[in-house]
């Protein structure tokens, strides 16, 4: 990897970022949305947070053009320069550009968005061109990527806390980080073939895959997933959880067992808890959650209860009118009983057994079928 | 038809004066330069590209290096301020 000449780096750890106009190839929701995926990238494996505005000055400052567009680096017509961008700074600096010329798309029949934007904003954020082809900052576009599997490389991670360090250390961790469970004869194999999950939630960037006791805890700055006791870090919280999700706009991770719920933010337990789950809106016949995902876009939490499901306004903090609905009428293609589930770069990921399914909300289908520790480099 | 090698070549060269100055820093008062095949800014250049996009080293203008020339890609720089 490498900086722009003389590191220039933000100075702060929240940036702004404002979509100045709109391509007419694509949705606006669909440019917002690629935009967004493009910065959680690097969200996850910073300190820095990004929040848009739709008006005035913002730090980072994203516009369509075509040629000549005011910054004396024209762009060239279809083809060849894709976009540019500006490393960190004020005014110009830390813009992104594309080039309108291109034909944008959600997918990779035409410019992939998603994956140009993840790029120009690296260099948004003071990375330079890196030589290493499995780099997201190589500078040449790869047409065979597939943006639903696009991950920073190990290079792209290096490079960008070289300026910015790990996501913060909140004063809710820890001091002194609980040690991984060394493996014995009652903890579960990553790799078994016939593992399945209790509950999967994702943290601050994190994804936990909980199982009886103990929980896998995977990040994208280590390769191995650490394996731990939930006790280690939440020693009210129950085993063999049900259902979890994280609500990443209170940064608050929900866990349910039976007819409760618990509430942590960080390793903190939350007072008040645990309350009943008829609290949310479940009707009384109701006694268990299989699984829940948040689908932070919508700001709803799916409930997935047997062949059924609810969803939950998380603004409102109440149940949608209408539900419970039909699995299979709205997911199809997902098994009616779903163990687990988490939302995942825009996807939907349900566990049945030792089993996955990824579900493109959007394109409301399956987009592939993998085994359930696959997340665990299995 | 037939195509005009020489042209053609003209052509080539252009495009790898223009890459070579946009994203590796050739001066733009090389252009005098251009013929030599054997040395000369433009071969070191060419070399340092190669080098940089994960080419076999060869500092001449060989089909893959051309072909790389041609791809899609970001407009900033690969070296250089």
């Amino acid at each position: 990897f490498a900086t722009f000449p003389g590191m220039p780096k933000w100075r702060k750890t929240h940036l702004t970022y404002r979509v100045m106009n709109y391509t007419l190839d694509l949705p606006r929701d669909a440019v917002d949305s690629a935009i967004e995926k493009a910065l959680s990238l690097w969200e996850e494996v910073t300190p820095l947070t990004f929040s848009r505005t739709d008006e005035g000055e913002a730090d980072i400052k994203i516009l369509f053009a075509v040629r000549d567009h005011g910054d004396f680096i024209p762009f060239d017509g279809p083809g060849k320069v894709l976009g540019h961008a500006y490393p960190p700074g004020p005014g110009i600096y830390g813009d992104a550009h594309f080039d309108d010329d291109e034909q944008w798309t959600r997918d990779t029949s035409g410019t992939n968005l998603f994956l140009v934007a993840a790029h120009e904003l690296g260099h948004s954020l003071g990375l330079f061109h890196s030589a290493d082809p499995r780099a997201l900052m190589y500078p040449v576009y790869n047409a065979h990527t597939d943006p639903a599997r696009l991950r920073l490389s190990q290079d792209d991670v290096a490079g960008i806390q070289s300026l910015y360090g790990s996501p913060s250390v909140s004063p809710d961790d820890p001091a002194v980080p609980p040690e991984p469970v060394p493996p014995g004869p009652e903890t579960p194999a990553a790799c078994d073939p016939s593992l399945s999950f209790d509950a999967i939630s994702t943290l601050r960037g994190e994804i936990l895959f909980f199982k009886d006791r103990h929980f896998w805890r995977k990040s994208l700055r280590t390769l191995e997933p650490g394996f731990y006791l939930i006790s280690s870090f939440w020693p009210s919280l129950p085993s063999g959880l049900d259902a979890a999700y994280e609500d990443t706009s209170k940064d608050i991770v929900f866990v349910f067992k039976g007819n409760q719920f618990w509430a942590v933010k960080g390793t903190e337990a939350q007072a008040g808890y645990p309350k009943s789950i008829h609290t949310l809106g479940f009707p009384s016949t109701v006694r268990k959650i299989d699984a829940a995902i948040f689908d932070k876009e919508k700001k709803k939490t799916y409930f997935f209860v047997g062949d059924k499901y609810w969803r939950f306004d998380e603004r409102r903090r109440s149940m949608e009118p209408g539900f419970p609905r039909e699995i299979a009428e709205d997911f199809p293609g997902v098994d009616p009983k779903v163990d687990a589930a988490f939302e995942a770069f825009g996807f939907y990921y349900f566990f049945n057994g030792s089993s996955q399914l990824e579900f493109d909300p959007n394109a409301r289908k399956v987009t592939h079928s993998l085994k359930g520790n696959s997340w665990l480099n299995c | 038809y037939p195509v005009d090698r020489a042209a053609e070549d003209e052509d080539s060269m252009e495009l790898v004066q223009q890459y070579l100055e946009r994203y590796y820093n050739l001066a733009k008062d090389t252009k005098a330069f251009v013929r030599r095949r054997d040395g000369g800014p433009v071969v070191d250049k060419l070399r340092e590209m190669q080098k940089f996009l994960g080419l076999e080293v060869t500092g001449k203008l060989d089909s893959d290096t051309l072909d790389m020339m041609h791809k899609p890609r970001c407009g900033v720089p690969d070296v250089g301020d």
